[in-house]
Parts: structure tokens; C-alpha cells; sequence
């Protein structure tokens, strides 16, 4: 995981506020799918989150297309589908931890429509599709078996048995946001002079569709958004409309959605009767995009995550549609680097899933503070083996791949090497005999693979290295058969192939600009890297400090 | 009967008709991999700034504009950039 510098909020108890809604859900849906992408947050976390519906909150919630009122313009239908902003002060002017949605994306709950009712009998159900009714089946919301033209669907797969029901989306029904409270359309109204019998996007640039909800908008200023009927196209340039079938396209007719003349074989649909005349289009619905797994991607950098590597993190950039969502290890590790773990009794629903999370991916971070490897002050040891950093402390070793900046672990020593000490001072990979050397104390071992040598572990009175030294510190492969040994403020160089020491030195003598008494010294790659407390120092093969940096923010990505 | 004809693609009004290396450009551009207004040398060497992406989402590193990476840049995604460049 990444932090944005590690920003974060200065207080736990955060408010947010939905500034606007989207025609693809009802706003229930919408409430709910923002409070448990908070959720998610808050179950491992002690950071709380309240819905203020007035005023300025700590994140601000809001969908848009294209320009949306900040520089980042979003890109029409997939592509980008929302962006958030990270916590901080002044962070162009009030947008930190804000975040945005592209409402020209189809936003559902990952499965397709998801089709609230109202009214009826199913006290909110959502509908179901397909479901029969009188023996027939009905893939979307229907006005067969009314005369007051209602669309109505059923929330079970057998109306005819169950006889469960609701009224769809409709902008008779409600509208979204604007000023009227939700209430229903009036047809016609009147705006700027002319009559109109449906919704439409006449005045505006984000083309919303609307409604007047009184008789005449040029008087009464009122007015609210209308809800995208089922079977809606999405974006295009007819949001909203619904298909008409039958249509025609370069001449030929067309009974329902097609992918002819699109390279991406989306699925489209003309929104008039001659696409070829009016040119009025868009695309046919499909699974959509989930909000909730969406929102809890965007919060995640509202509160501070940037983008994580891995893949199955919460925080990797791609959208990926999965049905039971787990906050994974690594998300959980980089929330709780920021605003630590949630306080209380471990029957909480934080324990639920990080129980699940340690059990599903043992070797993985969990939420254990000291398994963080943001929180280890100091390590034990630092090696470059097969090419990727080994952080040592307490039995454990986290792996980090620099060039991936992907962490695993913590992993238990003794699931790499069974036979090595948990305590490690020092480590190196003899890459051209594929052994692995591990130093601690007075003692080191030898393995080839998982196994140790035979006759190991030995003293380091073997190495040639004096009785004065409590611990060698470093290793560092000096071309095919050498390595150079730190110990107390000498340096070992002892020959591989020979197995004895050639020669010593002082560190002083050879290593200029570096701390000599280092916590450790390894060599990655062709760097030496020195490191002491919270710092390191990158030399190149040539022994100049070409690089000071911090060990967890640079070196970790803490 | 006639053998059926595929109709010839069309540009639909509203979206943005680019190729594949236009789209590459803006994306590496819009997620920070790219920056060009630091780049006072119009003859830039993409390779790296591909292989950085690759390293990034975790696809083979190549160094080049592949299927794969073609394939990647054009999965919905979330706006905010990978490198704050």
C-alpha cells in the first residue's frame, strides 16, 4: 500500500455530505451503498463517519459528468469512473478528501439493474428479473395488467404464485435532488415559454435530464431530476432515453441493441427511430459498475490511501467486480499505518474480517501492529535475496519488490529457512553457488534452497573473524567469490571459494560519507545500501552516497 | 441469399475518435507517468515510462505498447494518478 505522505485527518470522528445523486439508483440505495463503503473503513479503524445533510462536511460526495467543477474532467462511459481527493488543508481550496463519481457511468450494485421499488406491496423490495406474470416473462419493468399505465415489476421470480410487487423507478412517481422535495413531475410544464410533456435536458450543459413539479417553472422555480427508467440507455448522447426499436443504422433495420459499427463491440442502441437522420444514441444497459466497491476504493483516498500495487487490494487502481467483498490484508495494513486499528472488544465486526483476511491469506499482513512493517522501528536485519529486499525483525521477514513496490508478509522465518534463528543480524545470497548465509550473534548458517548445510550452524571464528565481535552487521558480494563482512568497525573480505578471510579493513578506510556504526549494511542489485535508525545510504559500485533517504518512506513506500 | 455485410464503423457524436497510441500518450500522461510539459525534448523515449506503468499494475514489463498494456489502459479504472508527477 501507498499513503499520500502519509496526510490524514487530524480528528477520527468525520462527517460527509451527498451533494448530488444519480438517476441510475434510487437514493436509498445510494445512502446505503455510501454508508457501507464507509463502513468499511470504520470496521478497522477508530474513525467514525455521520451523514450531515447540510453545511460542509469532511468529505463531500457528488456525481458529475465531464467537467464537474474541478480541473480533473471525467471521460464519458468507463474510462475513468470516479476520482477522490486526499486529506489536508488548503488542497485546491475546499476539495480535500472529497470524492467525485462519473455519472455518465451505469452505476448499479455489480450485477446489473438494481430496480428499488415504491409502493405495492413489497415494502422496498428490489425487483426481480426476469419473473413471470399471467405465464409470461418480463425481463424488465412492465405496465401490462394495469390501465393506469403504472410500470410495476415483481420482487420475487413468480408474481403469478407470490404476488409480491412494486412500482419502478419514474419521474410520476419521484424525482432526485433539485428543490421540490422528491415530488413527482408535472406534465406538461412550462419552461422559458414552451410546454413540455416529458423529462428533458433543454438548459442545461450536464445533460441531466429534469422535470418542472409544478405547472410552470418560469414561475414557480421549481424543479427536480428525473430517475433513468429501466432499460435506460447510458451515456452516449441520449442519457436517460430509451431505446427505439426498431431503428435504423446505415440503412439497415435494427430490432435491438447492436455492436455493428463500434470497433469495441459495446452494445448500443439508437434512442430515435432513424439513427442515421437524428443521431441520437447510447449504450444498453449492462452489469454496470458497483457503487459500493467503487465509494470504498474513492474513500480509501479520501482518508488517505493512495493506489496499492496489488491486486487484490481494495486500493488497486482497476475496477474489479467482486461478489463478497473482504477488505484485504494490505488495505487493512495501510489504514491502520494512518489512523491505527479500531480500539475495543475483539467481537467487534473489525475482528470478523481480519479474522478472515488472516485466515484466508495466512502469509499476508495482518492487523497486529507489529505486523506492520511501517511500524518496525528498527530491524533486526536487510538482505537482497533473489533480487528482492528481506526485511528481518522478530522471526518474521517481510519481502519487498522494489521495482512492484509489493510487500508480503510478515512470514515466519522458519517458513523460508526451517532451521534458522529468529534473530537475524545479517543476511546474503551467494548467487552463483545459490546459497543463502545467515549471520547471528557469534554463529552462521548455510542453506541451499530451504535446507541448511550439513556441520552448520558454525562460528564466526571460522570466517577469521576476531573473538571481539558480538555480531557481523552486514554482507556485501564483492564480484563472483568474495564478500565483504561488517563487524564492529572492521570489514571481513572473505573469499568464497577459498573459505578464508584475505583481508581486513576498517570501515572508515573504504566506505567514506556512510555511518560506521550502521545498523546494516546489504548490498541490492549493484547499490550498497547503509542503514541507521530511520535513515539509509544508496552508494553506487564506484562507493559514492548517491542517495539519503528515509528507510520506510522512500525505501518502503510507508 | 446474400452473404451477410459488416457494416463499416462509424464515429458515434459524442465520443472521442483516437488511436490506440493517442489513448496510450494520454493515459501515461494522465496518470502521471508522463510528463511532458517537464520534457523540453520532443524526442522522448516511451520505454521507460511503459515499463514503469507495467511494474505499476503489475503486468509483464515489456517496455512497449503491447497488447496486454493496450489492453490494461483501457479497463475502467479509478482518476486518481498512480505517480503524483
Amino acid at each position: 500500500y501507498k499513503t499520500f505522505d502519509d496526510e490524514k485527518w487530524s480528528h477520527t470522528d468525520l462527517t460527509y455530505s451527498i451533494v448530488s445523486y444519480t438517476p441510475d439508483l434510487d437514493p436509498l440505495v445510494v445512502d446505503d451503498a455510501f454508508a457501507r463503503a464507509f463502513k468499511v473503513w470504520s470496521d478497522v479503524t477508530p474513525l467514525t463517519f455521520t451523514k450531515i445533510n447540510n453545511g460542509e462536511a469532511d468529505i463531500m460526495v457528488q456525481f458529475g459528468r465531464e467537467w464537474h467543477g474541478d480541473p480533473y474532467p471525467f471521460d464519458g462511459m468507463d474510462g475513468l469512473l470516479a476520482h477522490a481527493y486526499p486529506p489536508g488543508e488548503n488542497l485546491y481550496g475546499k476539495l480535500h478528501g472529497d470524492a467525485h463519481f462519473d455519472d455518465d457511468e451505469f452505476w448499479t450494485l455489480g450485477k446489473g439493474p438494481a430496480v428499488k421499488t415504491r409502493f405495492g406491496n413489497a415494502d422496498g423490495a428490489f425487483c426481480h428479473f426476469p419473473f413471470t406474470f399471467n405465464g409470461k416473462t418480463y425481463k424488465t419493468c412492465t405496465a401490462d395488467g394495469r390501465e393506469d399505465g403504472r410500470i410495476w415489476c415483481s420482487t420475487t421470480a413468480d408474481y403469478d404464485n407470490d404476488k409480491t410487487f412494486g412500482f419502478c423507478p419514474h419521474e410520476l412517481l419521484y424525482t432526485i435532488g433539485g428543490n421540490s422535495d422528491s415530488s413527482p413531475c408535472v406534465f406538461p410544464f412550462v419552461f422559458d415559454g414552451k410546454n413540455y410533456d416529458q423529462c428533458t435536458s433543454e438548459g442545461r450543459q450536464d445533460g441531466y435530464r429534469w422535470c418542472a413539479t409544478t405547472r410552470n417553472f418560469d414561475v414557480d422555480k421549481k424543479y427536480g431530476f428525473c430517475p433513468s427508467p429501466v432499460n435506460a440507455v447510458v451515456s452516449g448522447n441520449a442519457d436517460g432515453e430509451l431505446c427505439s426499436f426498431p431503428f435504423t443504422f446505415l440503412g439497415e433495420r435494427y430490432d435491438a441493441c447492436t455492436t455493428a459499427g463500434r470497433p469495441d463491440e459495446r452494445s448500443w442502441c439508437a434512442t430515435t427511430s432513424n439513427f442515421d437522420k437524428d443521431k441520437k444514441w447510447g449504450f444498453c444497459p449492462n452489469a454496470g459498475y458497483s457503487l459500493f466497491l467503487v465509494a470504498a476504493h474513492e474513500f480509501g483516498h479520501s482518508l488517505g490511501l493512495d493506489h496499492s500495487s496489488l491486486k487484490d487490494a481494495l486500493m488497486y487502481p482497476q475496477y474489479r467486480y467482486s461478489e463478497n467483498f473482504k477488505l484485504s490484508g494490505d488495505d487493512i495494513a495501510g489504514i491502520q499505518h494512518l489512523y491505527g486499528s479500531k480500539p475495543g472488544p475483539t467481537s467487534s465486526p473489525t475482528s470478523t474480517t481480519t479474522a478472515a483476511v488472516s485466515t484466508t491469506v495466512p502469509s499476508t499482513t495482518t492487523i497486529d501492529p507489529v505486523a506492520d512493517i511501517c511500524k518496525v522501528n528498527i530491524f533486526d536485519a536487510v538482505a537482497s535475496i533473489k533480487k528482492t529486499f528481506h526485511f528481518f525483525k522478530n522471526g518474521y521477514v517481510w519481502k519487498f519488490t522494489s521495482a512492484k513496490k509489493s510487500i508480503m508478509g510478515p512470514i515466519p522465518i522458519a517458513k523460508l529457512w526451517p532451521k534458522a534463528p529468529s534473530k537475524i543480524d545479517a543476511a546474503f545470497e551467494d548467487i552463483n553457488r545459490q546459497k543463502v548465509y545467515i549471520f547471528s550473534g557469534r554463529s552462521y548458517w548455510v542453506f541451499s534452497g530451504k535446507s541448511l548445510e550439513p556441520g552448520y550452524p558454525k562460528d564466526i571464528s571460522k570466517l577469521g573473524i576476531d573473538t571481539s565481535i558480538e555480531r557481523v552487521f552486514g554482507a556485501v558480494m564483492k564480484g563472483q567469490r568474495k564478500v565483504l563482512l561488517f563487524g564492529g568497525q572492521k570489514i571481513w573480505r572473505f573469499d568464497l571459494m577459498a573459505q578464508k578471510v584475505d583481508r581486513i579493513s576498517r570501515i572508515s578506510q573504504i566506505f567514506r560519507h556512510v555511518p560506521i556504526n550502521a545498523d546494516s549494511v546489504f548490498m541490492h542489485k549493484t547499490s550498497i545500501y547503509f542503514l541507521q535508525e530511520k535513515y539509509f545510504w544508496k552508494m553506487n559500485r564506484n562507493y559514492q552516497v548517491i542517495f539519503v533517504g528515509y528507510i520506510k518512506r522512500t525505501l518502503l513506500n510507508c | 441469399f446474400s452473404a451477410p455485410s459488416t457494416p463499416p464503423l462509424e464515429t458515434f457524436p459524442g465520443e472521442p475518435d483516437m488511436t490506440d497510441t493517442e489513448m496510450a500518450m494520454s493515459y501515461l500522461q494522465r496518470f502521471g507517468y508522463l510528463n511532458l510539459k517537464k520534457t523540453s525534448n520532443a524526442m522522448i523515449s516511451l520505454k521507460s515510462t511503459i515499463t514503469r506503468m507495467q511494474q505499476t499494475l503489475g503486468l509483464p514489463e515489456t517496455g512497449e505498447l503491447d497488447e496486454t498494456t493496450i489492453s490494461a489502459m483501457k479497463q475502467p479504472r479509478c482518476g486518481v494518478p498512480d505517480v503524483l508527477n
